[in-house]
């Protein structure tokens, strides 16, 4: 039975995307089987694997209710597949509110592939919306990128309130899995405060491992290829690979 | 009469609410009234300058068609007032849905407010939803932070194509003022890389001056200043003087 999560925060360029692609990536690598779903009108998860769209858009499985099975491509890795978007994505948001079930459209979808994976990550847009909702309803855990910058600060009552909302209304079980603090650059005093600063309210589910700022990320999507493939020597990829690590612990813990 | 410009890119964490923050307060530094109009429920923008709400909260603007004039903060600064935002602002994204006029509520709040200032400036959130799209029909110009990373490319096409639309359908008069490089690194091939991309394809709209990574940009809002007040002598603080002159002759020129 797969354990789903969410990768959210609606502030943007955190690391969400970094995060559920290197995540995903690694937990296959370790013998998981691992479907990735970008739900960011952007694309950017799913370009940042080199993966193009499916055959069916996911906007027509949101909206008319269609299988998601024809959405899935394969991703060239063993035990990753990936469903993603397209801009088409973008219109959801607004087409999704008459509709019934409006946020419990993601979970009733993936309820017939939930089986066939260990895990499912789910890469969230810079937004509370609908699709991060539906994001939240169909999820377990909130792992939540928090990138080492003051305003990254400000952003996390309001998500910690949209929780505990989705906790209350919608799906009972999510609660926030875990925190990852990105960006990290331990040259400047900025960087540390914040980490300090979330580590005071935020220390049971902190993950220990910090993302450091590294050039390497945000080349490797360029290339169509997670941080383990482009340059698996480099801290960045180190670090990851400790996150993934303490990451799959948790997950075989609960 | 003032110019009214929108700040907006759906990437997240790029640099539009810092553009829009510096931009708005060398605006004011060389003489100008500007109002800068914080649209992103997140408030980031009224929060890098101190400015903590104001009487009526930017939501009933928008929704329940209150007078803008009463959310207007002053900012401490000669010639700068703030219209803050609250998170109540996120509900607007889907609770304007089947308002009227729903595009153009915040271009119809501004009509009583315009002849009192020179500049206008809308910080947007990171989404194409419909605080944006009021943005855009608000704004006769389009000015587009671009982070100098491979994935803030991605989303480029997506951004002119919703300008086309809204040209078309909302506001024929919005057109692409300016688009501004942030975040660059010119030690890495990746941000020279991003900006002989941008400048291939939009050469006449980009401005000249290239903001550079700076952890004084980061720091700047933790104390509610500009980067002029926090740090007038460092290299950013030069760039978006330099910036903000390139912006101030583009608009009276027009
Ligand atoms: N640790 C890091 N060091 C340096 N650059 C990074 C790091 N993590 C991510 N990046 C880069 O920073 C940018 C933002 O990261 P990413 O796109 O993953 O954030 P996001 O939260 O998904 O953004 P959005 O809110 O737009 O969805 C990207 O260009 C990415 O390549
Ligand atoms: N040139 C720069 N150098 C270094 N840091 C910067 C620079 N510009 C902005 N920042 C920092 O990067 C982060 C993102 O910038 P900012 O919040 O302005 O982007 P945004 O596009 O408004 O984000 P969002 O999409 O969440 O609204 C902030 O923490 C900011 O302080
Ligand atoms: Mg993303
Ligand atoms: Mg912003």
């Amino acid at each position: 039975m797969a354990r789903v999560f969410a990768v959210a925060n609606q502030k943007g360029g955190v690391g969400k995307t970094t995060t559920a692609v290197n995540l995903a990536v690694y937990a296959a690598g370790a013998g998981r089987r691992v479907l990735l779903i970008d739900l960011d009108p952007q694309g950017n998860a799913g370009s940042s694997l080199g993966v193009q769209s499916g055959e069916q858009p996911l906007y027509d499985v949101l909206v008319d209710g269609e299988p998601l099975q024809g959405s899935v491509a394969l991703s060239r890795r063993m035990g990753l597949d990936v469903v993603p978007s397209t801009s088409a994505l973008a219109a959801a948001e607004v087409e999704l509110v008459p509709v019934e079930r409006r946020e419990f459209r993601l979970s009733d979808a993936l309820e017939s592939l939930v089986p066939r994976y260990d895990v499912v990550l789910l890469d969230c847009p810079p937004s509370l919306g609908l699709l991060t909702v539906n994001a939240l309803t169909a999820a377990e855990g909130l792992i939540t990128p928090i990138q080492c910058e003051y305003l990254a600060l400000e952003g996390l009552g309001q998500l910690t309130g949209t929780l505990r909302i989705v906790r209350s209304r919608l799906n009972p079980r999510l609660d926030m899995f875990g925190i990852v603090m990105t960006m990290f650059d331990s040259r400047t005093r900025l960087s540390r405060q914040v980490v300090d600063e979330v580590r005071k309210h935020y220390a049971r589910t902190l993950f220990r491992t910090l993302i450091p700022r590294s050039v390497y990320l945000s080349e490797a999507p360029s290339y169509g290829q997670s941080i383990f493939e482009y340059h698996g020597a480099s801290k960045a990829a180190q670090a990851y690979s400790s996150l993934g690590e303490e990451f799959l612990t948790r997950v075989e813990a609960g």
